[in-house]
């Protein structure tokens, strides 16, 4: 996290705010709701409390204007620059402003009022940008839903205003992964049309092969729809379809776009009730099945018939020798499938049925 | 960099006034003229820094993924300073 040069904040715990005008977009109980419970994520953590005037000068003054708005910072039309605020002080100190060019929502389909102006907010009572990906700070909009603070915006207006002394136990979003932590895990890994996606927690990371660095995003900013946490993901490049497994359903993606009619429950594939969540997928595309990992044991599904194979399911490590016995992630290129556990890679040659050589988990993200 | 000598192509010509543009209103790069800017070492200091913040790979150049970043919609506060 970061703070303003001297750490600027209200000396006085009790901040007022003002809704000087609406946005169109949204009805203005909407708007309303948006901003109080963009406030209360940050009263919720602090010991300030807000109160909104309906008249006069507040500490706070909100309003929706476009291009020049009187403050000379103009916004830029739809989309760049979305909204911006003052930190803590006098006159236009604390005041935060919404592009009024910009679409907003209270959903996914454009810019969600809620997570701009929690982000502002937290601008308007001292907080800069942060560099975790992960941060509500985070200088980039990400549409996410559940609770919007993680680790790092606790402890930055904290270290600002201190906890709240009634504070309700609160349960912050993790920070973003360290993608060069020696001891890195997996949750998932599938190829999308020729780039590799790695995912962890809320995020996933993005693979080219002619980029050697990998681009974090989080998971909701590209699919609002998918759940928090992917447990596995496998492509079947024949018909262009990416599955993801979360718990006992299953979402099908075309490219970037979630298909219709998903999520399923995992079972339709053919798999026992008992089985409640798959650890990972990967398609072999060689044979045309695919191989899905529960505990110690995988299934095999033919993906032309459309069936489980028989005589499944079998022991990982009877028929992956050198293997361990569970699998967080896996994928499969040229002849060789990897597979993910803990912090180690393996690579298993699926010909000559050995593992060949053994890496580092995060040693595919250039580290 | 590329230098300042050498005749830009119209794409790369939009990509150093977007970057211009962003490095001068988040990470306070002075205004100035946009040739001397882009064989300046205060321009390239300014994307390293932009590309530490962002957690990119810091080059100084103006890669496909700096430019990514530099176009996605944002906050307007500045990442560094006043």
């Amino acid at each position: 996290y970061n703070h303003f040069p001297r750490h600027l904040k209200w000396q006085n715990n009790n901040v007022t705010f003002r809704i000087l005008n609406y946005t169109p977009d949204l009805k203005k109980s909407d708007v309303d709701r948006a901003i109080r419970t963009a406030l209360n994520v940050w009263a919720d953590v602090t010991p300030l409390t807000f109160k909104k005037l309906y008249y006069g000068n507040a500490d706070i003054m909100i309003s929706f204007g476009s291009k020049e708005h009187g403050d000379h910072n103009p916004f830029d039309g739809p989309n760049g620059l979305l909204a911006h605020a003052y930190p803590p002080g006098q006159g236009i100190g604390g005041d935060t402003h919404f592009d009024e060019d910009e679409h907003w929502t209270k959903d996914s389909s454009a810019y969600n009022l809620f997570i701009v102006a929690a982000h502002e907010l937290g601008h308007a009572l001292g907080m800069g940008h942060s560099t975790d990906p992960g941060a509500l700070m985070y200088p980039v909009y990400a549409y996410a839903t559940g609770y919007p603070l993680a680790e790092d915006d606790i402890e930055g207006i904290q270290a600002l205003y201190g906890p709240n002394p009634n504070a309700r136990k609160v349960k912050p979003k993790p920070d973003a992964p360290n993608k060069c932590d020696p001891m890195l895990t997996f949750d998932a890994a599938t190829e999308l049309r020729g780039e590799t996606i790695i995912f962890k927690d809320r995020f996933y990371w993005r693979l080219h092969p002619q980029m050697p660095e990998p681009e974090q995003t989080m998971i909701k900013s590209t699919w609002p729809s998918l759940p928090n946490k992917v447990d596995a993901a496998y492509e079947n490049p024949e018909k262009d379809v990416v599955t993801i497994f979360s718990g006992i359903r299953m979402w099908a993606l075309n490219g970037y776009n979630v298909v219709d009619g998903y999520p399923k429950y995992i079972h339709k594939l053919g798999l026992p009730k008992s089985v409640r969540k798959i650890d990972a997928a990967v398609h072999i595309s060689d044979t045309g099945k695919t191989l899905l990992f529960t505990e110690e044991d995988y299934w095999s599904y033919d993906e032309a018939t459309g069936t489980m194979d028989s005589g499944y399911p079998r022991s990982i490590e009877d028929d992956f020798p050198g293997m361990d016995d569970e699998v967080d992630a896996a994928t499969y290129h040229y002849g060789y499938l990897y597979f993910f556990h803990e912090h180690i890679q393996y690579e298993y040659s699926y010909n000559s049925r050995k593992v060949m050589r053994i890496l580092r988990t995060n040693s595919i993200l250039n580290c | 960099a590329p230098s300042s000598t050498l005749p830009l192509s119209s794409r790369q010509k939009d990509s150093w006034h977007l970057a211009e543009k962003y490095l001068r209103r988040f990470y306070g790069l002075p205004a100035g003229l946009q040739g001397r800017q882009r064989s300046s070492s205060l321009f390239q200091t300014k994307i390293k820094e932009m590309q530490k913040f962002f957690n990119l790979k810091v080059t100084g150049n103006l890669d496909d993924n700096t430019l990514d970043v530099m176009q996605q919609a944002r906050c307007g506060v500045p990442d560094i300073g006043e």
